[in-house]
């Protein structure tokens, strides 16, 4: 099985 | 006290229309330099980025930063009750609850208004750095449309691959497999129907196509639509909207478990 990782752990939260 | 006045008032009908499955409700956001909207989707890996540039409505007035929240549903309605050609005005003041559409026809014949009630919603924002990416490619919206629904009769992933032969998008399911291939055609007879390729170095990722056929809703916004991928980094699918801004997605990799 594969997964997507949440946004924010490539992007930064401002 | 928010003012902004768009000719081609379809051009927002659309927008809504090709974020609303994705986004339930969002914050707007003005300032001098425009209108925009970023916003995730619940499960927070796919991400909607518009910008709509002040330049580009016929007058735009902001005098006050300002984030209006919206339902997305609620707002598409409205904007339904809008014909085609009309244009479309945006007013709110600074300290409402609600923010104004007008509607005008092409020849002054019929105006309406629509108010629509604001809501307080929380959001992230989120900062997208600039990314070199590894492979882009542009190509005819409706191919990149075609691309996602034939694969999605096959499997609920692709493997998009970008080589020096072209970009190869992959699915398998219970069905059997597909491989769609396309090539760089620069000297296509009608430019609607060019594909570039800018390849840096070869990459392939894997990505639920749910999701990249809830962006192609976009395809009437712009005859050519971008992919940039870089390796273990969201995609970027990329709709220039002339003269105005952009309407760009980003989707989460999938990754092994």
């Amino acid at each position: 099985a594969d997964k997507q990782r949440n946004l924010k752990e490539y992007f930064n939260t401002v | 006290m928010f003012e902004a006045r768009l000719v081609q008032g379809n051009l927002l009908k659309k927008v809504v229309d090709a974020v609303k499955d994705l986004v339930t409700d969002a914050n707007f956001d003005c300032s001098s330099s425009g209108f925009t909207l970023q916003a995730m989707d619940n499960s927070h890996v796919s991400l909607v980025s518009l910008s709509l540039r002040s330049d580009g409505f016929e007058h735009f007035r902001c005098d006050r930063n300002m984030s209006m929240g919206m339902s997305l549903g609620n707002l598409a309605k409205i904007l339904k009750c809008a014909g085609n050609d009309d244009i479309v005005t945006m007013k709110a003041a600074d300290d409402g609850d609600t923010v104004t559409f007008m509607f005008e026809s092409p020849k002054e014949d019929r105006v309406s208004d629509f108010e629509l009630k604001l809501m307080d919603i929380d959001s992230e924002h989120l900062g997208i750095p600039d990314t070199d990416y590894a492979a882009t490619v542009t190509l005819p919206a409706a191919e990149y449309q075609r691309i996602c629904r034939d694969l999605s009769s096959i499997g609920d992933t692709v493997v998009i691959s970008a080589t020096k032969d072209g970009v190869k998008f992959s699915s398998s399911g219970d069905v059997g497999t597909a491989n769609i291939t396309v090539r760089q055609n620069t000297t296509a007879d009608k430019k609607e129907e060019q594909v570039s390729i800018d390849l840096k170095e070869p990459v392939a990722l894997t990505f639920a196509l749910r999701y990249l056929n809830s962006f192609a809703k976009a395809t009437p916004l712009a005859s050519h639509v971008s992919l940039s991928m870089a390796r273990d980094l969201p995609v970027m699918v990329d709709y220039q909207i002339s003269d105005m801004g952009h309407l760009r997605f980003y989707l989460a990799p999938k990754i092994e478990d």
